[in-house]
Parts: C-alpha cells; sequence; structure tokens
C-alpha cells in the first residue's frame, strides 16, 4: 500500500 | 521548513542552553526535575536513530546530534558533576505512570507497526508528557527560580510554534501527521497553567510561585 511520508521534522 | 518551524526549532535550542547554561553557571541543578530530563534523553534517542536511515538535510543532522549530546550532557551534569545539587527529595514523579501507557499506545495507535515507526511513535508520545515530573516538581516546592521558568517557557512555546507549523503546512503542502498534531497540542495544553503564571508574574519581575 501506501509508504510513509519521510519524516522531516525535529 | 517556514517561520514558526524555523521559530519551534530555535525556542527549543534556547530552552536547552538556557538549562544547561543556568546548571554550568551556577553549579547546581536545584529546581530541575532529573526524572523529566531522562525522559527526554529517550525521547530524542529514539525518535533520532533514524539519524543513520534517513537523511533529511545537514540542518536536520546538525539538530537531531546537538538535541541527542545535550541530553546525556544535562543527565551527566545532573547524575554526576552536580549530583550534589539535586533535588531528589522533591523529585518524585512516578515516570513508570507515564512510560507504561505511552508504550501500550505506540503499540497500539501508529502509522505502521514496525521497529523504526513505533519508536518514532513512542518518541512522540513520551515528550508529550515528559515535562509532567518538573512540572509536579515545581508544584510541590510552590516555586520556581526565574531561569527555570524561562526554560520552562521556550520549551513550552517550542511545541506551541509547531502547531502553527502544522497549520501552515496542511494549507500549503496538504500535508499532516494525525500523531504528531494531537500529541503537540496535549503537550502545548500541559503548559498552559504555566504559561499563564509565566505571563502574570514572571515578566512582571516576579519570582513563579504558587499560591499556597
Amino acid at each position: 500500500c501506501c509508504k510513509l511520508p519521510q519524516k522531516d521534522e525535529l | 521548513m517556514n517561520v514558526f518551524r524555523l521559530a519551534g526549532d530555535m525556542s527549543h535550542l534556547l530552552a536547552i542552553i538556557i538549562l544547561l547554561l543556568k546548571i554550568w553557571k551556577t553549579r547546581s541543578c536545584a529546581g530541575i526535575s532529573g526524572r523529566s530530563q531522562l525522559l527526554f534523553a529517550l525521547t530524542y534517542t529514539a525518535r533520532y536513530l533514524d539519524l543513520v536511515t534517513n537523511w533529511v538535510s545537514l540542518y536536520n543532522t546538525v539538530m537531531k546530534v546537538f538535541f541527542i549530546a545535550t541530553s546525556y550532557a544535562t543527565i551527566y551534569l545532573m547524575y554526576l558533576k552536580f549530583k550534589a545539587t539535586y533535588d531528589s527529595n522533591h523529585d518524585t514523579f512516578r515516570v513508570e505512570f507515564l512510560l507504561l501507557p505511552v508504550t501500550i499506545l505506540a503499540l497500539v495507535l501508529n502509522h505502521e507497526f514496525s521497529f523504526m515507526e513505533i519508536l518514532w511513535t513512542f518518541s512522540i508520545y513520551l515528550e508529550a508528557v515528559a515535562i509532567l515530573p518538573q512540572l509536579f516538581m515545581v508544584s510541590k516546592t510552590g516555586e520556581a527560580e526565574s531561569i527555570t521558568s524561562h526554560y520552562l517557557f521556550a520549551l513550552g512555546s517550542y511545541r506551541l510554534l509547531y502547531i502553527f507549523n502544522w497549520i501552515w503546512r496542511y494549507y500549503t503542502e496538504e500535508y499532516y501527521d494525525l500523531i504528531a498534531i494531537i500529541a503537540g497540542v496535549v503537550q502545548t495544553v500541559l503548559y498552559c497553567d504555566f504559561f499563564y503564571l509565566y505571563f502574570t508574574k514572571v515578566l512582571k519581575g516576579k519570582k513563579l510561585q504558587l499560591p499556597a
């Protein structure tokens, strides 16, 4: 299914 | 990156610098909850393990390394170097009451049942409540030094600014992460009482003292 979005926050 | 996100990160950075400077300059960690600091170290360790798997930017990496390193430096100062000044009698919040529910919640409410994702979720939930031992300590002693209040204000503002960042990102990128948003709102709400006291007392030059 759907790939999680990249985590770019701290 | 938007202005709210950057301001949030800077506020977080400032909080940590204030705390370290306070401990270093006064050679004392009186009034600081070691238990909250241990929870923060656990938070950053669990969340930033992706340093080795996920490259975002130099900014991202530097900040992550800074947050992990300073959280352990704080623990070193509190539990080793300035241990004699650590107010453990007043630092009695039972952290298992936070760790257990947070662990269960992370295992149940997550985006994906994978090792890294559960660690990330755990860290988000844990961060939301990690300040409770510190707030408990302030309420137990009924007061906080001004410098400790400034630290708490900067730390509380950080997640509040992130909420504005999430609103911004929702409208500009259609990006949102419900787990981060709900935990971030909870985290900010926990500071409300403190924010009120900060504005009504500390900023008017008075010491933060709770009514008896």
